[in-house]
């Protein structure tokens, strides 16, 4: 069962001004950034549970912590995976999902089985892959998209050339 | 070609094509040009002067010069273009980096910096700023938010509520950021959306900084007793600052939806698929 008391409690802990404003001995920001890394743990036990429920099929979902630094080993091993984006605002928004993938081509559905455009974008400074595909997210919901490698062949994508400025 | 642009219906944003800088922005669906250039640089920190002996460290931000340094004159730039994005991908050191970024439908552009481990082996501790500079013309005044629910008029060398005798030209001049930064000349609006708190200024007319990241090598003597230096090899931080161009006038709806999308993004989880059914029928 999930639990978000501990994330809570953490969050309470980090109202003093020395984690608001990185005031604290680095030994005391680090026990900052555990107590918060150890309340996330039950609290995606928690959103799982509340996903499955709400989308009436129990799966396992997996949460990527560091999708800014383009890593989450699901995305870039699974050879289909889903992906749902759920929104906070009161209102429907469209979100550019970035997600971290192999050298592949993808075959992206949203929730309605339509086949949704998507692009692999090389990073030129790691030369990883990302997948790009627009989601549709309802008001205080979430949408479920189905994402699938297309066997076979390899995207012929668009490598950046670089462009070297003669130094000013 | 040499011209290293990118747009989308509504924004257009031109760089020197032999520094790799922002230097234009344009808003199409208002018709607003502005001359804007963007970089990094860094304050040097104030190991304590002739005039106090007060030095930069966790609490105190005291810079030991008025003018910060440039991080470099100019970026290695790479352009990555298809329907879904354009960006381009500017590298100014190895420890400063961005991503100017436009996608379909966008009314901002995105930049995504990324900055550090910072280097301190000159010996110097060093407090990194992203500045926006411009010609509007904005008389001493720019705008801060408080948690994202009310706006503050700032004024540069003034405090409303006593005759401010200002000693630290700079830090005196920063004030904190929450959600968001802007300028104005009463026509054209220019806002930065910003992704976490930071410390900002307007330091001359037509300018906006914003405090990225810092790393110092002495304590300030208020209490720490350590200076703001992480351990290792140092820490590396990356965020996005959301840049908005629009007639006065109707900048605030502008602003105001795009940072409650910022502070309430959304959250995505993935799954393997499959999967069985949560109710038997």
């Amino acid at each position: 069962s999930g639990d978000s008391a501990p994330l809570n409690e953490a969050m309470a802990v980090l109202q003093h001004h020395d984690a608001v404003s990185g005031t604290s001995q680095q030994h005391v920001a680090d026990d900052y950034a555990r107590q918060l890394a150890a309340g996330w743990g039950p609290c995606e036990v928690l959103l799982s549970n509340a996903l499955a429920r709400l989308s009436g099929s129990k799966v396992e979902f997996t949460f990527c912590r560091n999708l800014n630094i383009s890593l989450c080993p699901l995305s870039q091993t699974a050879e289909s995976f889903q992906v749902t984006i759920y929104n906070p605002l009161g209102r429907k928004v469209d979100w550019m999902v970035r997600l971290p993938v192999s050298k592949h081509i993808f075959l992206v559905k949203d929730p309605s089985g339509t086949v949704v455009p998507n692009n692999v974008v090389t990073m030129p400074s790691s030369n990883g892959q990302e997948l790009l595909f627009s989601a549709s997210v309802p008001a205080l919901g979430f949408s479920i998209y189905s994402v699938t490698q297309v066997p076979g062949r390899s995207p012929r994508a668009p490598v950046p050339q670089p462009r070297f400025q003669k130094p000013s | 070609s040499r011209d290293l642009t990118i747009q989308n219906e509504y924004i257009w944003a031109r760089f020197d094509p032999d520094t790799g800088l922002l230097v234009e922005m344009k808003n199409l669906e208002q018709d607003l040009l502005l001359p804007i250039r963007q970089t990094f640089y860094w304050y040097n920190a104030s190991t304590g002067n002739n005039l106090s002996t007060q030095v930069s460290g966790a609490y105190i931000f005291r810079p030991n010069q008025q003018e910060p340094l440039l991080i470099s004159h100019w970026a290695q730039t790479r352009l990555v273009k298809t329907d879904l994005v354009q960006e381009v991908h500017q590298n100014f050191s190895a420890w400063c980096s961005q991503v100017v970024r436009l996608y379909p439908g966008q009314r901002h552009l995105e930049l995504e910096w990324t900055v550090g481990p910072i280097p301190v082996g000159d010996g110097w501790g060093k407090e990194v700023i992203s500045r926006f500079d411009t010609a509007l013309e904005t008389k001493g005044l720019f705008f801060t938010d408080s948690n994202g629910r009310e706006i503050l008029e700032r004024r540069r060398n003034y405090r409303p509520t006593w005759k401010l005798n200002q000693t630290e030209p700079v830090a005196g001049n920063y004030y904190p950021v929450n959600s968001r930064i802007y300028i104005t000349d009463q026509n054209v609006q220019l806002t930065v959306l910003t992704d976490r708190s930071q410390g900002g200024s307007s330091l001359r007319d037509g300018s906006i900084e914003l405090m990225v990241h810092r790393r110092l090598l002495r304590d300030d003597a208020r209490g720490v007793g350590e200076p703001l230096l992480e351990s290792e090899s140092g820490l590396w931080v990356r965020g996005r600052h959301l840049v908005l161009l629009d007639k006065a006038q109707t900048a605030a709806v502008r602003h105001r939806l795009e940072a409650e999308k910022e502070l309430l993004a959304p959250q995505v989880v993935l799954a393997r698929g499959g999967g069985t059914p949560y109710h038997l029928e």
